[in-house]
């Protein structure tokens, strides 16, 4: 879900 | 991952190893603001608190363990070590910090994409990151002379988000990915405020002379 993925970064 | 958002992590990671670097090499840490290396301590805890919860790949959770290690000892060499702590001079640097976590935690409450707890404390960091340098360019533009390590270290701080830009730019279009005001805007202020520092830096380094930040 978009939401989550929003932090996959550093 | 791509190539740019690669390239700003090995930036952002290569600044921080420069700094432990001078520090440890030099026993040093003159010319360095401990108030913006608290504000990243911060900013790392705030934006890593699903360390443990959530697991994305090998790369991102060891690099997220080294920024909060690398931190966390930089403000430890700073602040305890019996050597570095002598050359921290802190009435140079006198910028308070509460008047960039308070306001930017409050416009984290306020503007947000989901009112959780995790939610608002990565936008939270990602609000304090934004201006988490401006203790350091204060400490700068009255320092007379910058030594090459200390204006290195900024720099490669300030090019990393940069390349974060090129990132989301990239990832917007190519991975078709959903807008994403706060890290976008937040980053372009970030890379804002570096401006008239890479102007400078810039220039010294054309003219082969000293890095100088007018007051």
């Amino acid at each position: 879900d978009t939401e989550t993925e929003a932090h996959d970064e550093l | 991952m791509n190539a740019f958002r690669l390239a700003g992590d090995m930036t952002h990671l290569l600044s921080i190893i420069l700094l432990l670097h001078k520090i440890r090499a030099m026993k040093s840490c003159a010319g360095i603001s401990l108030r913006t290396q608290e504000l990243y301590v911060i900013v790392f805890v705030t934006r890593y608190v699903d360390l443990s919860m959530k697991y994305y790949s090998f790369y991102n959770s060891i690099m997220k363990i080294v920024f909060l290690g690398t931190s966390i000892s930089i403000v430890w060499y700073m602040r305890y070590h019996k050597v570095v702590k002598q050359t921290y001079n802190k009435d140079v640097d006198t910028f308070r910090h509460i008047f960039l976590i308070l306001p930017c935690f409050v416009l984290a409450l306020l503007i947000n994409r989901a009112f959780t707890v995790i939610e608002v404390l990565w936008t939270f960091s990602l609000y304090l990151e934004a201006v988490a340098i401006l203790p350091q360019l204060v400490l700068l533009q009255r320092s007379r002379n910058i030594d090459n390590l200390t204006g290195n270290y900024v720099f490669l701080l300030g090019a990393y988000r940069a390349f974060y830009l090129l990132n989301w730019i990239y990832r917007f279009f190519i991975e078709n990915h959903q807008v994403r005001w706060i890290p976008w805007l937040s980053g372009l202020l970030q890379t804002a405020i570096y401006a008239d520092f890479f102007y400078y830096y810039i220039k010294s380094w054309k003219n082969r002379e000293k890095l100088k930040l007018p007051a």
